[in-house]
């Protein structure tokens, strides 16, 4: 009996074990099934949602084709590789990748060193101002290098409008005067209220430079009479005040935008666009152009000035450093109205002009020969505030231009790293 | 990095490049047609 009783009790547990088992092996199915049905689901709802984007992104499209666009294409819409992107500290970053190549590096690397970034990014050493790659302490130093002089002519002509830099065009076109867009890439604008600003910027902080060339007013005369500007303060630019009443659209079918809505547009970006000699002397017909050169990282980093012009007003935007290449380019919306730039505004014979140097990942420190107090992207960068625009303007560099007079050709600044 | 030029100028303005093309500094971008000059 007791022999039996010990056979049922192993059987017993035995079946107990089983059971166990059994349990156990129910729970793992279970768990998986939950994990089957949590994955189909997601992968369902997922599929769900990116057909319903992938249809209002064409209807985007449709509607950015019948011009009537209704929505703003919003920063993270585009997938969350991008959103991942924009959450980088680029900045901060961009600062020590400055620093960094900031440091002198032992004379025996730095040919080798120079000469590997010249084969992966294509930089011209035959055109180098000091053909000696020993000269150059860092990488800094050889990214900002200076070329021969006569390396680059300048195309002449008083209505010639030269290239400020060396790269690649990827937009030129012409401003829509009505909604004020600039194509970044077809089907996708961004509003040139936004890229330059305007006077009535709620956080404009505005200062003025210390430049003074008060010195040089007869050569400042002369230079407003071969390129027709007009004088500052002088009679001739005191215009009427003009007054803006919407009677409607009174045209059957419009192909060119008017005159008057390019002004507008115009005294919407600077409040001096009449009282400081920012429209020419002699009316024209005239539409806003645009043209984007993005500057390779083997390009000759200076620029220069396009055209024979006066620039009156700086404005920084201290912003984002996300990566200009055309690809960004083609997939980020509002691209330049994120990054640090600093538009450049003024006249010309024909009326407004302006040159913005936009910053970019690791190429954020934005130089301009003409007013060297100004720094971008550094520690010791006082434009600090975010969504700040911080004007400046260049009245006191000659009171006859009221502004700073650029002759084309001349070098304004250039991108450095960091 | 990149350089945007915004710029009023007559309608007879050309640019003379396109998109795509490499340009050096200095290059010709665009010229404003001749009719216009007085």
């Amino acid at each position: 009996s007791t022999r039996l009783f010990v056979q049922q009790r192993r059987s017993s547990g035995e079946i107990v074990d089983r059971a166990k088992a059994a349990a156990a092996n129910s729970g793992r199915k279970q768990v998986s099934m939950k994990w089957v049905v949590l994955t189909s689901f997601t992968i369902v709802l997922g599929t769900i949602l990116l057909v319903s984007r992938n249809d209002s992104t064409e209807e985007d499209a449709t509607e950015g084709k019948k011009g009537r666009r209704t929505r703003k294409i919003k920063i993270f819409n585009n997938n969350w590789l991008f959103f991942c992107y924009s959450t980088l500290p680029l900045n901060a970053m961009s600062r020590l990748w400055g620093q960094v190549n900031s440091l002198t590096l032992p004379i025996w690397v730095r040919p080798w060193g120079y000469r590997l970034y010249s084969f992966l990014f294509g930089v011209n050493l035959d055109e180098m101002e000091d053909p000696d790659l020993t000269h150059y302490a860092n990488l800094s130093e050889f990214f900002y290098r200076n070329i021969k002089p006569g390396t680059r002519p300048v195309a002449q002509g008083e209505d010639v409008i030269a290239s400020p830099s060396d790269g690649k065009i990827l937009q030129v076109g012409i401003i829509n005067s009505e909604t004020g867009e600039i194509e970044q890439v077809k089907g996708m604008t961004y509003s040139i209220k936004e890229f330059l600003g305007t006077h009535s910027h709620p956080l404009m902080s505005k200062s003025a430079s210390s430049l003074d060339l008060t010195s040089d007013e007869e050569k400042h005369r002369e230079f407003a009479r071969v390129n027709r500007i007009q004088l500052a303060g002088s009679e001739d630019t005191e215009q009427p005040l003009l007054n803006f009443k919407n009677e409607g659209d009174q045209s059957v079918r419009e192909f060119k935008p008017s005159v008057s809505k390019n002004i507008h547009l115009l005294s919407q970006l600077s409040l001096n666009y009449f009282s400081n000699g920012f429209s020419c002397s002699e009316p024209h017909d005239t539409e806003l152009f645009f043209a984007v050169i993005y500057l390779a990282p083997g390009d000759y980093h200076h620029f220069h000035s396009p055209v024979d012009w006066v620039c009156k007003v700086r404005r920084h935007f201290p912003g984002d450093l996300f990566s200009v290449a055309p690809y960004f380019q083609r997939n980020f919306p509002n691209l330049f109205v994120l990054n640090e730039r600093v538009a450049l505004l003024g006249s010309w014979k024909y009326g407004f002009f302006s040159m913005t140097p936009v910053g970019a990942t690791n190429v954020g420190s934005i130089k301009l020969n003409f007013d060297q107090e100004f720094v971008t992207n550094s520690k010791s960068d006082k434009h600090l505030e975010p969504h700040t625009c911080y004007q400046a303007v260049y009245e006191n560099a000659s009171k006859i231009l009221g502004g700073m007079p650029l002759v084309k050709g001349e070098e304004m600044g250039g991108f450095e790293l960091g | 990095s990149t350089v945007v030029l915004c710029f009023e100028a007559p309608t007879e303005f050309k640019f003379d490049v396109r998109v795509g093309d490499k340009v050096k500094m200095g290059q010709k971008l665009g010229i404003i047609g001749k009719n216009d000059l007085k």
